[in-house]
């Protein structure tokens, strides 16, 4: 039957002055690699779970999008990790959070769904079975990039400003914040 | 975020969604991604549904799921089913972002509410497009 393929790099804030015409062919050269890898898999047969695993080990791998390598940091500074997959025809879905280790996020949710009971799994267990299974472990370095790193200096100097007090007490506070600023 | 759906050519539908989640983030935070249904949802019988964007709104809405229930229950296309749940409900909750959905006949919808997206898609005669938003 037919084949078809949809991909997303993520939204956000697109400031057209940000994006220079060098930084929007890299965007558009990444996405079209990615699309053209997942349609391969198709046309040569294979599942829509192989070609958007396809698609999706390569987006994670550039570090021009929040996923994988070039991911945004948390607070303390660190990639932390999360990713899902679902089979519409058995119903069968993986899904892991609080990644710091694995390379392919994509590909231990995987690995969740074909080769274990559960459907979620979190932070060091998810990683053990991540190890258990044989998938490729990097340091949280390897998804840090020096964009990302200025982008939370900016937040947190800005953060600091609107509550400084709160940076007193060590805690930010839980409540909504008038400036409904969501990063944090 | 990054995601991406897909119909084989067994009418087989998947879908898949990665992300490092929100900047700055404390406190073991997890968006939509990682839950099923609402981030990242896929079922032959109605849709392949991959979501980006506030995460919690996502969460709160189940957006994902959202889109396979009107397509099940209330019969809506792919296309009106997705129109609804992201520049309706969503909306209408100050949920920001979008998603990219695919159904069993291969058609393809990628609605958003946001000012930046990313997007691409591949029909099956090989014709395809990027888009930047």
């Amino acid at each position: 039957g037919k084949i078809a393929l949809a991909i997303h790099g993520g939204a956000g804030m697109i400031l057209k002055e940000n994006m220079s015409p060098a930084l929007e062919k890299q965007y558009r050269d990444k996405l079209s690699e990615a699309l053209q890898a997942g349609y391969k898999v198709l046309k040569a047969g294979g599942t829509s779970l192989d070609a958007i695993s396809a698609v999706i080990v390569i987006l994670e791998e550039s570090p021009l999008f929040n996923a994988g390598k070039g991911a945004v940091l948390t607070n303390e500074g660190r990639a932390e990790l999360d990713a899902a997959i679902m089979d519409g025809k058995t119903g069968l879905a993986g899904a892991v959070a609080g990644l710091t280790t694995v390379k392919n996020p994509i590909l231990l949710a995987r690995q969740v769904m074909e080769h274990s009971p559960h459907v979620m799994m979190i932070g060091g267990g998810a990683e053990k079975f991540a190890r258990e299974r044989g998938l490729e472990m990097v340091d949280n370095a390897y998804f840090r990039t020096d964009t990302r790193e200025q982008q939370l200096k900016k937040i947190q100097e800005k953060e600091k400003k609107a509550a400084p007090d709160s940076q007193d007490k060590g805690a930010a506070p839980l409540a909504p914040r008038p400036d409904d600023d969501k990063f944090g | 975020t990054v995601g991406a759906v897909a119909l084989d050519q067994f009418g087989n539908l998947a879908a898949g969604t990665s992300t490092g989640g929100m900047t700055n983030k404390r406190y073991g935070r997890v968006g939509d991604v990682p839950i099923i249904g609402a981030g990242t949802y896929a079922r032959n019988e109605t849709c392949a549904v991959s979501c980006t964007g506030h995460g919690e709104f996502f969460i709160r809405q189940v957006v994902a799921y959202d889109v396979a229930a009107l397509m099940a229950y209330k019969g809506l296309s792919l296309q009106a089913a997705t129109e609804e749940v992201v520049n309706q409900k969503l909306k209408q909750i100050g949920g920001e972002g979008g998603l990219i959905a695919i159904d069993q006949q291969g058609n393809i919808a990628m609605p958003f509410n946001s000012a930046g997206m990313y997007r691409g898609y591949i029909r099956d005669d090989g014709s395809w497009k990027v888009m930047i938003y």
